[in-house]
């Protein structure tokens, strides 16, 4: 084997049920993404470029929970995080809370390569990104309808948790990725 | 969460993930994906990218986890898969893609399903969300 790559746009529960359109889209996006490391990956690319780039792809794509279409936080908003690591160097860059940051993974590689450190988080991963040339967007990028409406469903059932009932239960009953 | 494992022509090995976390998730709560060793991880041996339950996948240092047992246990990547899966891990609680060092890929998760495809040299192509389809 000369070249392998792999990928993932997150488990859970996920219903059989699930509409022949809907789940159309999502085997159209996970081919989009493996054709996007593919292309990469044959030309001689890096194992590096094919994963930033095969994971900017799954950030763009409103279906999986990352960059666009990411969940919404309690407070309604989206934060995001990110890491990526280099096996031939141990380098790695991470990233969490990131608010206006359109693809985190792209960011985090820059944290590898550019920075002395690993992780930012919050308000200091912000300012990382102000030092930079990533590209920036309003938090309400990352949103959509169907998320928006996953969060209100959340927020009905998370008032109706009793004293008796574990949040780890409510947490691994609805975990999604 | 989405992630993504390459190993390259030059023989390197790499791992991504990103997320946009839990669903209502509280103030500040930080999942495995940001955690090297845990959501994420690549060595010489093995990349490896996590999604699912971030607290249990943290607990287990689970990419890391599928590495080293690689490595000190002479392993196959499917066996380390099936022992963070199995041994360390509860039914429902996360799914991993990984490749290794000779370019061997493995996709596995306790969960219902998990979107999920792959592709090697050899045009070996996988494109799935659920177990068995």
């Amino acid at each position: 084997v000369d070249w392998a790559i792999a990928l993932h746009g997150g488990a859970g529960t996920i219903s059989q049920d699930l509409p022949d359109s809907v789940k159309q889209e999502y085997y159209e996006g996970l081919e989009q993404a493996l054709r996007t490391g593919e292309l990469i990956l044959r030309d001689g690319g890096s194992a590096l470029d094919a994963v930033e780039h095969v994971v900017r792809s799954l950030e763009d794509n409103p279906r999986f929970n990352a960059g666009r279409g990411a969940v919404f936080t309690k407070e309604g908003k989206h934060e995001l995080d990110a890491a990526i690591m280099d096996g031939s160097t141990l380098g790695a860059g991470a990233l969490t809370g990131l608010t206006t940051v359109k693809n985190p993974i792209s960011l985090a590689r820059k944290v590898m390569t550019d920075s002395p450190h690993i992780l930012f988080s919050g308000e200091g991963a912000e300012t990382y990104a102000d030092e930079t040339d990533v590209e920036r967007v309003d938090n309400d990028h990352f949103h959509t309808e169907r998320r928006y409406e996953q969060w209100q469903r959340a927020q009905e059932e998370a008032r109706a948790i009793t004293p008796e009932e574990s949040i780890h239960d409510w947490i691994k009953d609805t975990k999604f990725g | 969460t989405v992630g993504a494992v390459a190993y390259d022509s030059k023989g390197n090995l790499a791992a991504a993930t990103s997320t946009g976390g839990m669903t209502n998730k509280q103030f500040g709560r930080v999942g495995d994906v940001p955690i090297i060793g845990s959501g994420t991880f690549a060595n010489h041996i093995a990349a490896i990218s996590a999604t699912g339950w971030g607290e249990q996948i943290m607990r287990n240092v689970s990419a890391n986890t599928i590495a080293n047992y690689m490595e000190f246990k002479e392993a196959s990547l499917d066996e380390a898969m099936d022992f963070i899966l199995n041994e360390r891990l509860d039914p429902g609680d996360a799914g991993f893609v990984a490749v290794d060092h000779q370019g061997n890929i493995s996709m596995k998760m306790n969960t219902t399903g998990m979107f999920r495809a792959s592709l090697n040299s050899n045009g070996d192509r996988t494109v799935m969300i659920w177990e068995d389809e």
